[in-house]
Formats: C-alpha cells, structure tokens, sequence
C-alpha cells in the first residue's frame, strides 16, 4: 500500500 | 525560499521475513524549480545528506549519489516492512525577495522535509519509529516481567488489587498484569515518539 507525507514552508 | 514536499512511500505486506538481515535500498529524489523539473543543488544534496534528522524517523543514510538526468539516489536503511521511498522536492522564490540566502535554504529545506516525515508518522508509527524508541522498545520485555512478577509475588492482597484497578484488570495473575504492563508501556513509547 502507498502513504503520502507532505509539507510546505516558505520563509 | 518555498519549498513543497512529498514523500510517497509502500510498504510491504509480506513481513514474514521482516526478521531477516536489512538490506540498503534506493530513495529517488526529483527536484523541481518553479514548477520545472531541474538537477537537483548541492545545497539541496547537502540538506539531505548532513541536515535532515533521519534517525528521529528510524531511517539511515547510507550514500547519496545523482545521476547524469540529474536526479538523486539516496541509498537508506530503514524498517524491512519499509518497501520503497520517493521524494519529490519543489522549490520556488517569492517575487521580492532580493537576496539569496542559502543558509535560510537549508533551514527551510531541512524543516519541510521533517515535517513531510513527520506528516508519515503520525499516520504510520510503526514505520517511522526513531531509532532512540527503537532502543527503549528493546527493555520493554524485561521491566514489564519485573513488575509484574513484583506485583502478582506480593502477599498483600490490598496492593495487588490496587495494582489491578490502576492497570484496568479483574485478575491479579502474573500474565494478564505482564501482558497488560507491556502494552501499555509500548503505547506510552509510542505516544512520545510521535511528539
């Protein structure tokens, strides 16, 4: 099975 | 600096041979800037090589190489249920800003990463297990027996009750208090590894 992580930054 | 990133991971069903020996596997990494897929920096290779906590989600890394398309190869260590991992990166500068800052980068970088990681855990504790839990997960067995083998050995019969109260238990037998202490101490583990 597949997981997914995600994130995002900006400064 | 903005950056975007995804980690998409699969794990394996079949762990029956999880037991045995751990073998390195290849993380892909592709690097897009402004929206174009592009060779991936050294500032960014660095972030992922030097900067980047792996171990605070069971992962280590062995070697980073690029390839001539310009995309990286990462060469991990990790949990054998752990199939595969690709990472893709994207980055992108706000219209103002003047100036480049590539240690500003590299926090940003290494930040957006962990918290991709992150983001994994707290879905899938049981694969990204740092490895510090790892090792506390290792006295689970011996401190649950100690206690338990103190409780269920003591003549006062107060004590022991109260002992079964506190763990939720009608009995006070030696197996039911061990197997009750050890789950209990593995989701405390847990709990804290995910924070």
């Amino acid at each position: 099975s597949i997981k997914i992580g995600k994130a995002f930054s900006g400064s | 600096w903005f950056f975007e990133v995804c980690f998409a991971v699969t794990e394996s069903l079949n762990t029956t041979n999880s037991s045995t020996k751990i073998e390195p596997k290849q993380m892909k990494v592709l690097f897009f800037e402004d929206c174009v897929c592009a060779t991936i920096t050294s500032t960014i290779l660095q972030t992922l090589n030097s900067k980047v906590s792996w171990d605070r989600f069971g992962l280590s890394i062995k070697d980073v190489q690029v390839t001539d398309t310009g995309i990286a190869l990462i060469e991990w260590e990790g949990p054998a249920q752990l199939e595969s991992i690709l990472l893709v990166l994207h980055r992108y500068r706000s219209s103002q800003t003047m100036l480049q800052s590539w240690s500003r980068e590299t926090q940003l970088c290494k930040r957006c990463i962990e918290d991709a990681l992150n983001d994994l855990k707290q879905q899938n504790p049981h694969l990204f297990c740092s490895h510090s839990s790892k090792e506390l997960q290792r006295y689970v067995p011996d401190l649950s027996c100690c206690l338990s083998k103190l409780i269920s050995s003591s003549s006062d019969i107060e004590f022991k009750d109260s002992c079964a109260q506190i763990l939720g238990l009608q009995s006070t037998d030696y197996n039911d208090i061990r197997s009750s202490i050890t789950t209990r101490l593995l989701q405390v583990i847990e709990d804290l590894d995910k924070q």
